[in-house]
C-alpha cells in the first residue's frame, strides 16, 4: 500500500491511498502489460472466524451495537473492508489543514490516529508525529511496540494489566502535508525511505 | 508659483514611486522568503512514499495542475517506484478537498469481487494467510478507472501529461529502488516470488535484484504510454484488457473482460466529524474512516494536551487510554462490510460517528487493562488480521 498527501496553491488538497494489498499483491504478473495483480479479496477473510470459512457461527449482540456475527460469502461487484483512511483535517477558523493517511494493513488506523493524535493535541510537530514508534492492538486484545517504542511506557502499561505480544515486523508507513496558516509542512515516512517536495 | 507648484508634484511622485517599490518587494519577498523555518513550504506540498515521485507531483502542480493532478502523476510513478505497494493492478481511494466549493468527496475505486470466484474461497484464508499468493485472490483493478474519474472531476492538465514523468524514467533506464530490493530480499517472501512469474521481472537468474540495479520493464512502459494516448477505455472494455485477461487465464485467472467493463468507481461524501477546533473527513465503509472517526472522537473527549506528556505517568496514562480505545475500536470492524452489497450494514457505521457511542465507551475505560475480551466486544476470534 502507498499513500500520497497533496495540498495545492489555492488550498485545496488531496489525500489517496492505493494499494495491490499484501506485497507483491497475488504474484501473479501479466507479461504482456507489465502489470503485477492485487490479492484484494483476501480481505474478506477478515469477516470470517479464524479455523472456519463460509459457515455461519451466530454471536448473541453485544452491549454497543449487536455484531452480526457471520462470514457472508462474497458477492460480485463488493467491495472488501479496507483500514485505508485518506483523511483531511480542517480547522475552518485558523485556515489550517493535516492531510494525511498511511499504508501498512491493519497497521494504518493505528498509525495514522497516533499520527493525528501527537500532531493535534500532543504538542508534536509534523515530523516527529509520524516519526514516534507507535502501537498497535491485535485482534486478541494484546498490544504490539513498534521497534524503540518507549521502554517507560510499555512497562507502565504492563502494570495497568496490558497484555503485549511481539509482531514480526511493522509495515506502517504515514504521509502527510499540513498548513499552519501561511507555512506549508510536509513529511514522507523515513520508514520507507520516503521523501516530501514543495515549493 | 510654478517653480514650487513643479516641485511638490515631484516629491508626490517620488513618495508614491516609492510606496510602490516597497510593496513590490514586499510582494516580492513574501513569496520567495516564507517566514515558517527551513522545513516548510510557502505555497503547495506533495508527500509521497519516494522522493522522486514527491518531486514529480510538485512539477505537476507547478505546471498548473490541480493536487489531483499531481496525486495522479505521484501515483503512477509509484507504481514503478513502489511496485511491491500498489500499481495499475489494484485499486485506489480519494479523498477531495475542493476549496471553492467547500465540498470533500471520496472517489472509492478499491477492486470489488468479479462475477465469477471460487465457490469456497473463503474457506482458503487460514492457508492462504499471510500472503495470499494466487489468481483466487484477484480483484477486478479499479485503478485507472479511478484516476480517470478523479481527473473528469477535478483535473485541470492534459490527462497524458500525468503519465510522461513516469514514462521518462522508465524509458530512461530505471533502477531498483533500496525499498524495492529490501522486499525482493526479505526470506518470507523470496520464495513466493521466485516461484511466481514475478521472477522474470525481478529476479537475475535465481538471484533476485539488489539496490541500483537495472529494472528494464518496457510492457509497463508501453501499457503506461498507450493508457496516456488512448485513455482507461483500452484497458477497461479494449486491448490492453484483453491482453491482461488472457495473461492471468494462464494462472487460473476467472476475471474477464465484462469483469473489468462493468468495474465503476464509487463517489460519495465524505464522512465528516467535528474533533474540537477541526472536522476530520474521511473515506465511509467499506473503507477504515469511520473507525478513524471513532478512535479520535473517543481520544478527544480525554482532553489530552502537551501537559498530558510532560511526566512519565502522564504518558503511561495517554497511552492506556489509547490502548483501550483501540481495543473497543477492534471490536467494531465488523461494521465495515460494504453497505451497497450488504443492505443490513447500511447504517451499520453511523454509531461510531456520534457522541452517543463515544461517551458510552468513555465510561467504559478505567485504569485497568486486564478486561476480559468480551468487555470490548472482542470475545470471538474474529479476523485475520488482513485489511
Amino acid at each position: 500500500t502507498s499513500h500520497v498527501s497533496v495540498l495545492g496553491e489555492d488550498g485545496s488538497a488531496v489525500a489517496a491511498t492505493s494499494t495491490i494489498n499484501t506485497p507483491f499483491g497475488a504474484m501473479v504478473y501479466s507479461p504482456r502489460t507489465g502489470i503485477i495483480l492485487n490479492n484484494e479479496l483476501l480481505d474478506l477473510c477478515e469477516r470470517c472466524p479464524r479455523g472456519s470459512g463460509t459457515t455461519p457461527s451466530p454471536v448473541s449482540g453485544d452491549r454497543v451495537g449487536g455484531a452480526p456475527g457471520r462470514c457472508w460469502p462474497p458477492v460480485p461487484g463488493e467491495r472488501s473492508p479496507s483500514s485505508m483512511v485518506p483523511s483531511i483535517l480542517i480547522n475552518k477558523a485558523q485556515g489550517s489543514k493535516l492531510v494525511i493517511g498511511g499504508a501498512g494493513g491493519e497497521l494504518i488506523i493505528s498509525a495514522v490516529a497516533q499520527a493525528i493524535m501527537s500532531k493535534l493535541w500532543l504538542g508534536f510537530d509534523l515530523r516527529a508525529a509520524i516519526a514516534a514508534p507507535i502501537l498497535h492492538v491485535n485482534s486478541k486484545g494484546c498490544v504490539e511496540y513498534e521497534p524503540n517504542f518507549s521502554q517507560e511506557v510499555q512497562r507502565g502499561l504492563q502494570d495497568r494489566g496490558q497484555n503485549q505480544t511481539q509482531r514480526p515486523f511493522f509495515l506502517n508507513v504515514v504521509q502527510a502535508v499540513s498548513q499552519e496558516g501561511a507555512c506549508v509542512y510536509a513529511v514522507s515516512d523515513l520508514r520507507k525511505s520516503g521523501e516530501a517536495a514543495g515549493y | 508659483m510654478a517653480r514650487g507648484y513643479g516641485a511638490t508634484v515631484s516629491l508626490v511622485l517620488l513618495g508614491l514611486g516609492l510606496a510602490l517599490a516597497v510593496i513590490v518587494l514586499a510582494v516580492v519577498l513574501s513569496r520567495h522568503q516564507a517566514p515558517c523555518g527551513p522545513q516548510a513550504f510557502a505555497h503547495a506540498a506533495v508527500a509521497a512514499d519516494s522522493k522522486v515521485c514527491s518531486d514529480i507531483g510538485r512539477a505537476i502542480l507547478q505546471q498548473q495542475g490541480s493536487p489531483v493532478d499531481a496525486t495522479i502523476a505521484a501515483l503512477v510513478c509509484t507504481s514503478v517506484v513502489n511496485p511491491q505497494s500498489m500499481g495499475l493492478g489494484g485499486g485506489v481511494i480519494f479523498t477531495i478537498y475542493n476549496v471553492t466549493t467547500g465540498k470533500v468527496e471520496v472517489i472509492n475505486a478499491r477492486e470489488t469481487v468479479p462475477a465469477s470466484h471460487a465457490p469456497s474461497l473463503l474457506d482458503q484464508c487460514a492457508q492462504a494467510l499471510p500472503l495470499g499468493t494466487g489468481a483466487q485472490w484477484i480483484g477486478v483493478p479499479g485503478e485507472l478507472r479511478g484516476y480517470a474519474e478523479a481527473h473528469r472531476r477535478h483535473g485541470r492538465l492534459p490527462w497524458a501529461q500525468l503519465f510522461q514523468p513516469t514514462i521518462a524514467l522508465l524509458r530512461g533506464g530505471h533502477v531498483v529502488a533500496p525499498v524495492l530490493s529490501r522486499f525482493l530480499h526479505n526470506s518470507i517472501l523470496r520464495p513466493s516470488l521466485q516461484a511466481s512469474t514475478l521472477r522474470q521481472l525481478f529476479f537475475n537468474g535465481t538471484e533476485p535484484l539488489r539496490p541500483q540495479d537495472p529494472l528494464p520493464w518496457p510492457a509497463l512502459a508501453t501499457t503506461l504510454e498507450t493508457v496516456a494516448t488512448e485513455g482507461v477505455e483500452v484497458f477497461y472494455t479494449g486491448r490492453l484488457g484483453q491482453m491482461l485477461v488472457e495473461d492471468i487465464a494462464k494462472e487460473g485467472s476467472q476475471l474477464t473482460l465484462q469483469d473489468l467493463a462493468k468495474f465503476q468507481p464509487e463517489v460519495v461524501d465524505a464522512l465528516e466529524v467535528p474533533l474540537g477546533d477541526y472536522t476530520l473527513y474521511s473515506p465511509p465503509p467499506p473503507a477504515g474512516g469511520a473507525i478513524l472517526s471513532f478512535i479520535l472522537n473517543v481520544l478527544r473527549g480525554f482532553n489530552f494536551s502537551t501537559e498530558s506528556m510532560a511526566r512519565p505517568e502522564g504518558r503511561v496514562n495517554v497511552y492506556h487510554h489509547l490502548v483501550e480505545t483501540l481495543k473497543f475500536a477492534k471490536g467494531q470492524r465488523w461494521r465495515l462490510g460494504d453497505p451497497r452489497s450488504h443492505p443490513k450494514l447500511q447504517n451499520a457505521s453511523r454509531d461510531l460517528l456520534g457522541e452517543t457511542l463515544a461517551q458510552l465507551i468513555r465510561q467504559q475505560i478505567d485504569g485497568r487493562g486486564d478486561h476480559q475480551l468480551s468487555h470490548y466486544s472482542l470475545a470471538e476470534a474474529w479476523g485475520h488480521g488482513t485489511g
